[in-house]
């Protein structure tokens, strides 16, 4: 892990309770690879070290520690911090459905995270409803509705017809049916399919979504800050999901996401169980990506 | 940019070091390959890009090149069986429907077996499929034991002298023990009825995945033998470099790729385009 790598990198020279440019630079190097395998995105690998070199040099030293310790704590305090804060909070509308739209890559969980977070509200006592907006992959409304019925929660569907005027007709029905949050589990696409994202932005306009959430796998690499921009330009999302967290990524991509988007990770997959959400913790996942 | 005849100066070897990390190859290629062309550019043995390119191209092409085993091939009796395999959300049961088009284009006879009997809708989503390709499909019902599908699709596929068999499994990550034993169960269940079956064992990826994949690829390759990969959504903006650093830890080779959502989107591995699409 890093700390060894570091201990063996520096430790041998570095004396304790002294932080030199040399260590800062030697540190930094080892540093730098366990970004990248750790696929942190190449540009936010190098502008993350330019930082964190420069507060190295302006740090406070310690007298007990050793230097590599040093650079790992101050490496991992910036990392939380960029991550952070923690915050799961949900835009509630004051009246009427609040709208929560899932967005994301082929693949990476909307659908199994939109059952996920029907649950989590209803635990939190409102009443969801769920939006088969998928119309395009095959047997995805089954998917949407067999997760429905294991949790006894109600999922809006209609076989035919466009994803934004589903989504619209499921929004003016949510009320009449008691249901206060409505989640729009959309299809998969590619952030370079224009009629795609197009639709999105349809669905987005026709539905007024109180939230946003790009769906991203955790295990993604270099591409995550591609995708992750383009969804974010073209929806202004407002929270990021971060899916299978529960295998040995070690989760890069969520520092590339929020650099490059800003907007805050809210939850994590960690299972494919409909109980398996967590709010997400930035400094767990800061210790996580440095190794 | 880097293939026409450009001088080679600090910002184009920058600009090459960052095509190389982000294609997915993993920091230590990338950082081997810039160390060699650094050493060789300020040793002023290479001037330009034409003295670089060719260079980087065979070096990749090593590293993920074909080979005779690039592709399936079918036995010549009884059915060749296709174990397909990956995690969560890879792409394996459209890759398995493009396999299907592609051996019943070829005037094949092919199976499906709905060998995911876990997740929500994963038996009707390959009967959507078999239906659209026109092949016939072995499934039981939900939650039922997957190594019984297998053995069940396999004796049918022996049965009604199928050319092709492909199974499909659940997603499953492989830190999950417990799912990595149930494939080595279905593997040696599959076994049984035919001795040198599955034939291939194709690992699907998804080319947007990082470093993962190696642990991936290890880890699958040890509970089943992993004969071929299968590297999905290569259509998107990913350059599925991290099957340069799996061939460096495991010795399988890309057998298809997927380009996009129908069961038409599938081409053999190409690796001289592939490698061209990283250094474009
Ligand atoms: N282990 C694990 N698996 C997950 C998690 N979230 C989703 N999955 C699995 O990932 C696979 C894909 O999930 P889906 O919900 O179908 O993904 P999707 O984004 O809706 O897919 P498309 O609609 O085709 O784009 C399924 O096998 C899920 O069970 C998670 O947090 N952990
Ligand atoms: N653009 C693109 N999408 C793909 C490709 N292959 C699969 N997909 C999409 O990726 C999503 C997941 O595909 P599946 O075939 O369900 O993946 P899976 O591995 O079987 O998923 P689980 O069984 O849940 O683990 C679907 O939306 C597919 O249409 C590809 O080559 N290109
Ligand atoms: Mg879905
Ligand atoms: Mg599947």
């Amino acid at each position: 892990n890093i700390s060894e790598r570091l201990r063996s990198a520096l430790g041998a020279f570095g004396k304790r309770g002294q932080l030199t440019e040399d260590n800062i630079r030697d540190g930094m190097r080892e540093v730098r690879k366990a970004l990248l395998e750790a696929d942190v995105q190449f540009d936010v690998v190098k502008s993350f070290v330019k930082d964190v070199t420069e507060k190295a040099v302006g740090e406070q030293v310690i007298q007990s520690v050793e230097p590599g310790q040093m650079i790992v704590k101050i490496v991992q305090d910036e990392l939380t911090e960029l991550m952070g804060p923690a915050d799961p909070r949900v835009e509630f509308a004051d009246k009427g459905p609040t709208v929560i739209m899932m967005v994301g890559l082929q693949g990476s969980g909307k659908t199994t995270s939109s059952g996920k977070l029907a649950r989590y509200f209803r635990s939190k006592g409102r009443q969801p409803l769920l939006v088969a907006a998928d119309i395009q992959r095959p047997a995805a409304i089954d998917q949407l509705e067999t997760l429905g019925k294991e949790l006894d929660i109600p999922v809006y569907a209609e076989r035919g017809g466009r994803p934004a005027k589903i989504c619209q007709r499921a929004v003016a029905e949510a009320t009449s049916r008691g249901c206060n949050v409505v989640i729009l589990d959309t299809a998969g696409r590619l952030h370079i399919d224009e009629a795609l994202m197009d639709e999105l932005n349809d669905v987005k306009s026709k539905t007024s979504p109180h939230e946003i959430f790009l769906v991203c796998d955790a295990m993604t690499g270099q591409d995550a800050v591609v995708s992750a921009k383009e969804f974010n330009e073209r929806l202004d999302v407002t929270g990021v999901v971060l899916t299978k967290m529960d295998g040995d990524a070690r989760g890069g991509a969520a520092l590339s996401i929020k650099k490059v988007t800003g907007k805050p990770i809210k939850f994590m997959g960690v299972g494919e169980k409909l109980d398996k959400l967590e709010e997400f913790h930035p400094d767990r996942i800061a210790g996580r990506i440095l190794g | 940019i880097l293939t026409i005849g450009r001088n080679l100066d600090d910002e184009l070897l920058e600009e090459l070091e960052e095509k190389l990390h982000t294609s997915d190859m993993g920091p230590t290629t990338a950082m081997a390959l810039m160390e060699r062309v650094t050493k060789a550019y300020k040793a002023r043995e290479i001037k330009t890009t034409d003295d670089v390119m060719p260079f980087l191209k065979s070096s990749l092409l090593d590293m993920v090149g074909g080979g005779d085993d690039a592709s399936i091939t079918l036995r010549p009796d009884g059915p060749t069986v296709i174990l397909v395999v990956g995690v969560n959300g890879a792409g394996k049961t459209t890759s398995i429907a493009k396999l299907a088009h592609h051996f019943a284009a070829q005037g094949k006879k092919v199976i499906l077996g709905a060998g995911d009997t876990f997740r929500a809708a994963a038996v009707e989503q390959l009967t959507v499929w078999a239906g659209r390709i026109g092949c016939e499909i072995v499934k039981h019902g939900q939650d039922a034991d997957p190594a019984a599908v297998a053995f069940d699709a396999v004796e049918a596929a022996v049965a009604r002298k199928a050319d092709v068999l492909i199974i499909d499994t659940a997603g499953r990550l492989h830190t999950q023990a417990n799912l990595m034993a149930e494939l080595e169960k279905i593997k040696r269940v599959i076994g049984k009825r035919i001795p040198d079956a599955p034939h291939e064992v194709i690992l699907v990826l998804d080319a947007t995945v990082g470093q993962n994949a190696i642990n991936q690829a290890m880890l699958f390759n040890q509970a089943a033998g992993v004969t071929g990969l299968f590297l999905a959504k290569l259509d998107g903006t990913a350059k599925g470099g991290a099957v340069i650093g799996i061939r460096n830890e495991v010795d399988v080779p890309v057998k298809f790729v997927g380009l996009g959502e129908t069961s038409e989107d599938i081409e053999p591995f190409d690796a001289d385009q592939f490698v061209a699409a990283i250094l474009e």
